[in-house]
């Protein structure tokens, strides 16, 4: 199962639609401070199932949406959608026939989340699986957000054990 | 349990001790289980000895040796168990220009020995130049991210403008 | 005790307000007591609104962000009751090159208006061409240190090497 | 009262003797990672009286001692001075008729710490107050470690309050 592509609108700084192509090898992303780059791969933590606000930086979950700037006004909607290649036939059962696959989450202000897996309504927990039973999901350890190297050199050994349990 | 607990440390060992060893170019390093015989309940320590130094407390290491010696932990749990996606937000920030060579090295070895796919953010020109490809995020609308595609010309004058 | 911590809370502020427009180049922020009337008891929030943002809690706020609204806290304090010495350990490494340069002017500026002498740890090409003189750490002898004198061109060649 | 001269002596990698000039404005100090920066300014916190070895990033004030590397022995003692000139008479009563003041502090493995003043020995509290009536010292807010910058960022308000205590 290969990630192509995230879709973006409406997630944190990202208001217009934007589509970000993942290819193979190494993709790197650069621009000044504030201007979204840690925004951008938080959505896809996000669209994966992260269901801790906090670990979106935020003080509750409808924070994601974007709350407004100088001259745009505050949205009601925010929504990611990741879709992946499955012409390999590496994704669990139940997928065998979809050789794309694509994951959409939704959050409406005040309202809560809704999950889609190819359009059609799944809990938190059925996206979740998916990514866990391809090694990856919200929680992999291949996902290190900005300044999770310094909390793991300063965390107490009994938090870093559990760091090596996400890779059994 | 308590079994795919304990061969996987031994997996992420093995790797740990190499990618280490890599990384510092020389040296040692060890992971610990402590505080419990149980796996489950034990704490995870690190023994580091830079190249030419005396093995030591992870405390007493310098900012760069810490993130390198924990790059080798998160890497050698990744190549445990590859995911798909591998995503590294500004983990270059401490590193002095000789450490980022080593690691943008690390990159494209294991890039090359994986199928993953690598998304790095980086403010680093050295990492810049290892990527396969760039992309800019910019706010020329105030409040408003916009990504696009830059070559390693653009990226660097992407750099010099707020 | 009371009366003298809501004094220097004052002189802060105002140094805080001032020194977080001239980092961010517009905006705002503001300090807050909360959690008790006692400013004994209180505890220290930071509100701050980036120029062309609505303004949020700090968690929200970018790496870099966070770190300028720090620095601004910390040279408030600073020009509150300056020291005859400051030293920076390596606070430029979130910053990109536009914020490293504002970060300079503000050294610049405070190193003229006091008589404190400044030391700044970096591995950043920009600060280091504003410093007023460098001195490089070395280890030829590995895990001894040694400090030299050196120039601009010496010091970016040391970058380079191991 | 100026800071003009740093000292160092067996303190951590500095095994021979370094001097280091601390002149007006702005210094630079760079190099590699591990090379001993961060352990050039810590001589100085300790020299003024730091009583943590936490803050030493230590586990035991004799960590600050060189303990050896591939071709040195180990050492038993370490010595920093730090020289203050202090022809404006701005230092604390006791010291009009000291135009130049040496605050030195050496530590011998096992057997803890000695401070001397202009050679004459002295408790660990003068030189803390006679740093402190500088408005500086080992706890003073200008003086920034490595990671600090992360650490007020993520501090409770009640711990951030401390740092304005610092400065009244
Ligand atoms: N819901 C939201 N609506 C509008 N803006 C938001 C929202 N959430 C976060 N932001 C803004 O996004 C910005 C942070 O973006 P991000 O963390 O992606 O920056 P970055 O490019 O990673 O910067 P750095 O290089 O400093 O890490 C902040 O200025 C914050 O105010
Ligand atoms: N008592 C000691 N004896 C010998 N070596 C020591 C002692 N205490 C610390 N060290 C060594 O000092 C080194 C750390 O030095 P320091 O923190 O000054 O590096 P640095 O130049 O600041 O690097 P960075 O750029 O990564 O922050 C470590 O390699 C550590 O092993
Ligand atoms: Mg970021
Ligand atoms: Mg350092």
């Amino acid at each position: 199962m290969k990630f192509t592509k995230l879709q973006i609108s409406g997630f944190k700084t990202f208001v217009d639609a934007t589509e970000f192509l993942i290819e193979p090898g190494l993709t790197g992303i650069v621009g000044p401070n504030g201007c979204g780059k840690s925004n951008l791969v938080e959505a896809m933590r996000w669209v994966m199932g992260e269901n801790s606000f906090k670990a979106m930086r935020a003080s509750g979950m409808d924070d994601v949406i974007f709350s407004g700037s100088g001259e745009r006004r505050a949205l009601d909607i925010a929504e990611v959608a990741l879709v992946l290649d499955n012409s390999d036939n590496s994704a669990p059962a139940g997928f065998q026939d979809s050789p794309i696959i694509e994951v959409t989450r939704q959050i409406e202000r005040a309202e809560g989340s809704t999950y889609r897996i190819n359009g059609r309504e799944v809990r938190a927990k059925d996206v979740q699986l998916l990514f866990a039973d391809a090694s990856t999901g919200a929680k992999s350890p291949a996902l290190v957000r900005q300044g999770q190297i310094g909390e793991l050199i300063s965390a107490k050994p009994q938090a870093r054990r559990r760091i090596l349990e996400e890779a059994a | 349990g308590r079994e795919r607990l304990k061969a996987a440390f031994d997996k992420v060992q093995a790797h740990f001790k190499e990618l280490f060893t890599t990384l510092f170019d020389g040296g040692w390093a060890e992971l610990q289980l402590i505080e419990a015989a149980d796996p489950l309940e034990a704490g995870l320590e690190i023994l580091a000895r830079p190249p030419g130094k005396k093995p030591q407390v992870m405390t007493l290491l310098s900012g760069g040796e810490q993130a390198l010696t924990a790059l080798s932990l998160i890497f050698a749990i990744f190549l445990t168990n590859p995911a798909p996606i591998c995503v590294l937000d500004e983990v270059d920030a401490p590193l002095d220009d000789a450490n980022v060579e080593r690691f943008c090295n690390l990159l494209d070895h294991m890039s090359r020995k994986t199928e993953t796919r690598f998304i790095t953010i980086t403010h680093n020109p050295i990492t810049m130049a290892r990527m396969n490809r760039l992309f800019g995020v910019t706010m020329v609308e105030r409040g408003v991210s916009q990504l696009v595609s830059v070559n390693l010309e653009e990226a660097e004058r992407f750099l010099e403008t707020a």
